[in-house]
């Protein structure tokens, strides 16, 4: 599993990346 | 407290705010469970932008939780973690 961390205002940044899969 | 919706087809969002406890676990259980059942792959977004806490029973039944399905989380892709707290980083990393 490959693990990031986002501040919250990268919030829809995280939804991006975890939707590329 | 703790919500778990699915943001797309493949995507699920858990919610962690205020307080997590025993019941919430039970929850992301019950939520989680038929999920990681899937095929693969999928992407997992952890927002916890306003979480407080977790009780110490809720820490014991997650940690239980995740050894239990210690086979089936690499159906989970990619993980991402929503939080300004530089310890959970330093946690993933």
């Amino acid at each position: 599993i490959e693990m990031r961390r986002f501040d919250a205002a990268q919030a829809s940044e995280a939804e991006a990346w975890v939707s590329d899969l | 407290m703790l919500r778990v919706r699915e943001i797309g087809a493949d995507v699920v969002e858990v919610t962690l705010s205020g307080v997590v406890d025993r019941a919430d676990i039970a929850g992301l259980e019950q939520a989680l469970g038929p999920k990681l059942e899937r095929e693969g792959p999928m992407g997992l977004i952890v927002r916890a932008e306003d979480w407080a806490d977790i009780t110490a029973d809720a820490l014991a039944a997650e940690a239980r939780f995740e050894l239990s399905k210690l086979a089936r989380w690499s159906v989970f892709a990619r993980m991402a973690v929503v939080s300004d707290l530089q310890a959970i980083g330093a946690i993933l990393a």
